[in-house]
């Protein structure tokens, strides 16, 4: 999957690939003082070609609140809603929103939907429908944080460390080893990484074509710009 | 009976009998068509005996004698009725369709056939399929009276939402025989074809009997998931059906109210102890439930109201073996007590915030203790549930004042319904139950544009239980409207629950142009349909002048679809020596203390020429 963070108060972007096996579930956020968890699963392709790169997506969202006792999974074909003992499952083929106090959940139907746990988050996840005949691709889902500020700076995961904001400083730029990118050079958590200019796609707004983010591609999983390696965030369990 | 199913002795032969069934969206459309010749030398007199569901309108009738056509009409009752009273004048018997048993009715009609000559019977009825216990069945009940020729039953199914079984029974089939039945099932249409030889007919090689005497059930269900449901567009009018699932059960809060008065002596009351017993060994653990019995008293079981633990449910099936017949029946004192112990149970939060409250009433007989005037009895407690619980009455056997339990359920939101006195009244009591055990959403609301309909349905409902359906149907007023859409609110056990579904008016109508291979107009029939039976309904507890109101509607859409209702009747008209005699079909009455056997029901055979015919179709 693709990853962007935002930087320098949204002024400009960092964006990083992590290269995973299927079926691996990632962490993505976690808040010990909220409580709050968000894992993914990662799905491939219809097809793995042996000795190709096995391009990976996220096709499963865990995300617990266990201070409100609500649990949500959401898959590329239902999503799930735990509450305490109870369980209610909607597809994505429906409109639907549901509703308790500080929790709700907004599905547009086949598009995406809007989660908001309180004061303390808002995200949304979109889906990809892929032409169910393909050779190779599948559905697949991203997700979106709208609102963390309510988290606490102890939240860390793969998105989670970048909740709070951070500062990257990027310079020297030059024409990159790609033709017609730029590298740069960019510090940033006392890394010194090249980069090379490119964009990533928001489908938030158009789930169909996305809308262009230009952004800093970090090489090698993100490495040097998220803390540790990607297999530390490798967890047992979507909860 | 000869080769073909000729009966020599009585000269007359069924060569053919097709019944033609055809659903779309849950509309059945249902034609009979039988053809009798009589092969004797003399007049004969042939009868045509259906049974049909007692949920179903009978919406056309004809009968084609010489190649001459006699097609019902349906009228107003009063005016079918003064033809009645000719024909009763005359020394005939009218009224031609009977209660049969617990689901069905029976439609019965005669006529002379002259020698050599032959009659083709034609009955059509339409039914919505209401869903129950999670599933959609069709019932025809299969009796020919003799071998026939040509016997088909085929049963054709469309369903845009999809498929998700089809089954069908057929008891009376010996299991040499059940791969006879033809079925085929794509996503949206199912086909159940059952077309028998002669010689799969017979009982046995040499015998003339035939083994087609039974129920042929085809069973199906929907796919559903979560949403807002399917709405269905045609001609103007839609259709939304609404019967999410995946949700979670909300828990419930049951009063027991048992009648052990003396009547209830015997079977009854030992069936009643039992469909107790089985009920609260059902009950799920976060339901709360309290028993009443009453006779002319009436005693709390521990006077109170209690979780359906397992310690409680064992203690209560204790108490319930101890139950025993006696005393009168004041129905009164222990249906006030059960809301005040609601009352209070809610008062003092010992009930789940989010739960559904309801009193099922289990009675045999008429109030004769205490309060008995029913009226009174009826107004008391919708005073004291004020809307807020559900009712539920159970009528046990044939001596209840049915219609008393029926106005006092539709006053409070429930349904009344009649327990048979049969060996499986425990099956029929946990039956009920079932229908009602898991409560999943609370207070549904259905939106629709307010400007772009008209002539609504009803649209709120304090509960959806698992395994029923919500059905409703309205007409497009806007001639412009390029979407619909269909809004659904309501309370799941912990959160607020909306549901949207839109439409594209014009796509809808595509899709649905595949189904008028099966019926055009079945939209506005269904609209019809529904729109009368809830009339009927809110008819049976409306004051005067509403009531007025409400008979002028129902008695407006009836004649305008054909449907014989309770307040229609059919006529035919067969030109006989320069008379017009009439046949008149009727709707009998759930209040008819019909028992279980059907009444025997005879129409004097007459000479073909002499003496005019009536015959009369209709339903309550």
């Amino acid at each position: 999957p693709h990853f962007v963070i935002s930087i320098n108060d949204h002024s400009d972007a960092i964006c990083f690939n992590i290269d995973g096996k299927p079926g691996a579930i990632l962490n993505l956020v976690t808040d010990p003082y909220t409580d709050f968890v968000v894992n993914g699963e990662l799905i491939g392709e219809k097809k793995i070609e042996i000795n190709k790169k096995i391009n990976t997506y996220f096709g499963k969202f865990g995300i617990v609140n266990n201070k409100m006792d609500v649990k949500v999974e959401v898959s590329t074909k239902t999503i799930t809603v735990f509450h305490g003992e109870d369980k209610i499952v909607f597809p994505w083929s429906a409109t639907a929103s549901l509703t308790k106090e500080s929790f709700s959940i907004s599905i547009i139907k086949e598009r995406n939907l809007t989660l908001t746990m309180g004061d303390d988050a808002t995200f949304v996840i979109v889906l990809h429908r892929v032409w169910k005949n393909h050779p190779l691709h599948r559905d697949f889902l991203g997700f979106y944080t709208l609102d963390s500020h309510r988290f606490s700076s102890m939240t860390h995961g793969l998105l989670g460390q970048f909740y709070h904001e951070i500062s990257a400083e990027i310079y020297n730029i030059h024409p990159g080893l790609d033709e017609g990118k730029s590298d740069a050079t960019m510090i940033v958590k006392g890394h010194k990484l090249r980069v090379t200019r490119g964009y990533q796609k928001d489908y938030r707004f158009d789930p169909k074509r996305g809308t262009n983010v230009p952004c800093w591609f970090v090489h090698y999983n993100g490495k040097g710009f998220i803390d540790g390696s990607p297999t530390d965030y490798v967890v047992s369990s979507l909860f | 009976i000869g080769e073909h199913g000729k009966n020599p002795e009585s000269g007359l032969e069924i060569y053919s009998m097709k019944i033609d069934c055809k659903v779309t969206s849950r509309f059945a459309h249902n034609m009979v068509i039988s053809r009798v010749v009589n092969r004797a030398n003399e007049s004969k007199e042939a009868f045509f005996e259906i049974e049909l569901p007692k949920t179903a309108f009978i919406t056309n009738f004809s009968m084609t004698l010489d190649g001459v056509t006699y097609v019902g009409a349906v009228k107003e009752k009063e005016v079918a009725q003064q033809q009645y009273q000719k024909a009763v004048s005359r020394g005939q018997t009218a009224g031609l369709v009977k209660a049969s048993g617990r689901k069905m009715e029976k439609f019965k009609v005669s006529v002379n056939i002259g020698p050599t000559k032959k009659v083709t019977f034609e009955l059509t009825y339409e039914e919505l399929l209401k869903r129950h216990l999670g599933k959609y069945e069709i019932q025809i009940r299969v009796k020919p009276k003799q071998l026939v020729k040509h016997f088909q039953i085929d049963v054709h199914i469309f369903e845009p939402q999809g498929i998700a079984f089809l089954d069908f029974d057929a008891k009376f089939l010996p299991n040499n025989l059940t791969s006879i039945v033809k079925k085929t099932l794509t996503a949206t249409r199912g086909h159940v074809s059952f077309k028998p030889t002669l010689e799969q007919q017979r009982k046995c090689p040499d015998c003339d009997e035939t083994v087609l005497d039974g129920d042929f059930i085809i069973k199906y269900d929907v796919n559903r998931d979560l949403s807002a449901g399917t709405v269905q567009i045609v001609n103007g009018y839609f259709v939304h059906h609404f019967a999410p699932a995946n949700l979670t059960r909300i828990p419930k809060n049951v009063i027991f109210v048992i009648d052990h008065s003396g009547s209830m002596s015997g079977t009854k009351m030992r069936q009643t102890n039992e469909a107790l017993l089985k009920i609260l060994d059902d009950m799920n653990t976060k339901d709360y439930f309290a028993i009443i019995i009453f006779d002319d008293t009436s005693e709390t079981w521990k006077n109170s109201i209690f979780q359906a633990t397992p310690n409680n449910v064992a203690e209560a099936k204790v108490f319930v073996r101890t139950i025993s017949a006696r005393g009168g029946t004041d129905i009164n004192a222990p249906m006030l007590k059960a809301v005040r112990l609601l009352d209070k149970s809610h008062q003092d939060k010992l009930l789940p915030e989010r739960s559904v409250s309801m009193i099922i009433l289990l009675t045999d007989g008429d109030p004769n203790s205490g309060e008995s005037n029913p009226t009174k009895i009826q107004e008391n407690v919708k005073s004291a549930i004020n809307g807020r619980y559900n009712v539920y009455c159970l009528g046990f056997g044939y001596d209840v004042k049915y219609s008393f339990l029926e106005k006092m359920s539709l006053d409070n939101d429930g349904v009344a319904r009649r327990i048979y006195e049969d060996s499986d009244a425990p099956l029929q009591l946990q039956g009920f139950y079932d229908e009602v055990a898991n409560p999943l959403l609370l207070d549904i609301e259905l939106h629709y544009p307010e400007n772009a309909i008209s002539e609504l349905t009803q649209a709120n409902f304090r509960q959806y239980y698992d395994g029923s359906e919500i059905v409703v149907a309205g007409k497009i007023s806007d001639d412009d409207l390029k979407s619909l859409i269909a809004e659904v609110f309501a309370q799941t056990a912990n959160e607020n629950l909306t549901l949207k579904a839109e439409v594209q008016v014009s796509e809808v109508e595509n899709i649905t142009q595949q189904q008028l291979y099966i019926f055009g107009d079945f939209t506005e029939r269904l609209w019809a349909y529904l729109t009368i039976q809830q009339l009927l309904e809110k008819r049976v507890s409306a004051e005067t002048n509403e009531k007025k109101n409400l008979t002028d509607r129902i008695l407006e859409l009836s004649l305008k679809y054909s449907f014989v209702t309770p307040l229609t009747s059919m006529v035919v008209t067969k030109p006989e020596e320069n008379k017009n005699d009439s046949f008149v079909a009727d709707k009998p009455s759930e209040d008819e203390k019909v028992p279980i056997q059907q009444r025997q029901y005879s129409y004097p055979g007459h000479a073909y020429s002499k003496r005019p015919s009536f015959t009369y179709v209709d339903s309550d």
